[in-house]
């Protein structure tokens, strides 16, 4: 359902899109989005991702991929580069000369990447799309749910009050726009700490208040783990294992 | 210096604008830019916050501030509310019927709010004015650093090598549009574990390279403390003390 506007973008060989979207910084939706990838690929599922954060991009960073998207034979669209285990991603960060390059663009031409990212790549044939989204309810994640065919969306969020009343902003905005979330995903929960304890350092979930909100279940919660911010420092976030990640697709 | 668009937008009380940004986000900024205020207003500054990040504002919440701006006198300007330690803040949050609500704006509709908080509020005599930004590199930074009389810049990273990596696109920004930067603020840099070790769960500090890129000193380190996330939800971080957050002014 939802509202439609200016002319849907097609990719006829994409089963299901996935955005992944939080509305607050920092809380994990790049990191849950690639565990999602990857969880989905060890699965058997042909999975892409997109990376819809157009100035803040970090899926290729995380995933070790370098490598330029080629032009197609069409000398028009573009052959997503990549990851190690298989899995094609499309990002601005690929398209730069330089990662550090700073992409300074107001929202229009931000709309306008996203929906190339979508239409003007050859994907082929994929079982999930996954879209990682910016902070925000603005430009980027307003495209996402109007111009791609969005089946579901995965909400990320973390402990703290402030994060929840943030996120539950794009909760509001995924129904005003008639999308469906099929879940949240509680991150930075807690410290395990030497001695076995819990170590919530960001205060008691509030994630019941989402789940409430969004009428979509706690896919899982994930710790704040530094094996996560190593690999995922080394673009090797592919070989991240851990019982509470492989919760995410249970 | 810096490329000035389309008319400054002017308020001759206001001495000094500093704008507290990052490009990541969730990596603090709103937290750095609340305590600078408070450390500001405690050194005998007059000192006001302009919450920048129009669709994902928590300053309001962070300084427990519901009240309504008054319509001014004019009938046209604002006057902003003030927080329990008398600090004047401007926020998207406070003009809502209910601060859950989604504010869904794209671009131009973001950059005319910011541009009114800045000179249809009546901020009065203030020696700093905090500019809270909302992360990328898109319109809210770009109208803050063309439209406001930015006199410096403060950065907040966290110690993650992707975060490094998207904090120097922000350096790159406020380099290209002539802005200064005034220093780096490193977040969430450790936990303090009870034997007194320092527990880096989000890896070793990066902060070095941002310092260099951005040749400005690194202001404070500051560790993951629970303490924050208590205050900042209940709206009382006013009341929170630290020696790592007093360095952030020494
Ligand atoms: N559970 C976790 N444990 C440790 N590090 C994490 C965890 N989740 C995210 N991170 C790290 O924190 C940073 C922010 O995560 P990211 O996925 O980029 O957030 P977002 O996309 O919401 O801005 C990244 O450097 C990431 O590696
Ligand atoms: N050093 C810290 N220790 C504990 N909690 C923190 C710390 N810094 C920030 N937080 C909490 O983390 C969340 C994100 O911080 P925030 O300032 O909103 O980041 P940003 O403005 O960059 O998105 C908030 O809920 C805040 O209270």
């Amino acid at each position: 359902g939802g509202m439609k506007m200016r002319g849907m973008a097609e990719q006829k060989g994409i089963k299901h899109v996935i955005a992944v979207m939080s509305g607050k910084g920092g809380v994990g939706k790049s990191l849950v989005a690639g565990l999602l990838a990857v969880g989905l690929k060890r699965r058997g599922f042909t999975v892409g991702i997109l990376d819809g954060d157009i100035t803040g991009p970090s899926i290729p960073r995380m995933f070790g991929v370098r490598e330029k998207p080629a032009v197609a034979a069409d000398g028009k669209s573009l052959v997503p580069s990549k990851s190690r285990g298989g899995i094609p991603i499309m990002s601005m960060n690929l398209l730069l000369p330089d990662e550090g390059e700073a992409v300074i663009w107001r929202g229009p031409m931000v709309s306008g990447a996203i929906r190339q990212f979508f239409s003007d790549v050859q994907w082929g044939e994929l079982d999930y799309l996954i879209v990682d989204l910016p902070p925000g309810t603005s430009d980027a994640p307003l495209t996402v749910m109007q111009a791609l065919p969005v089946s579901g969306v995965v909400l990320v969020t973390t402990p703290q009050a402030l994060a929840t009343l943030i996120v539950g902003k794009a909760v509001r905005l995924v129904k005003q726009l008639g999308g469906d979330i099929v879940g949240v995903v509680e991150n930075m929960s807690y410290v395990a700490m030497p001695d076995g304890s819990k170590n919530e350092v960001f205060g008691p979930s509030q994630g019941l208040k989402l789940v409430i909100a969004s009428n979509a279940p706690l896919m899982a919660k994930l710790p704040i783990d530094p094996e996560i911010a190593r690999l995922a420092d080394a673009g090797l976030i592919e070989s991240y294992e851990s019982p509470e990640s492989e919760e995410l697709l249970a």
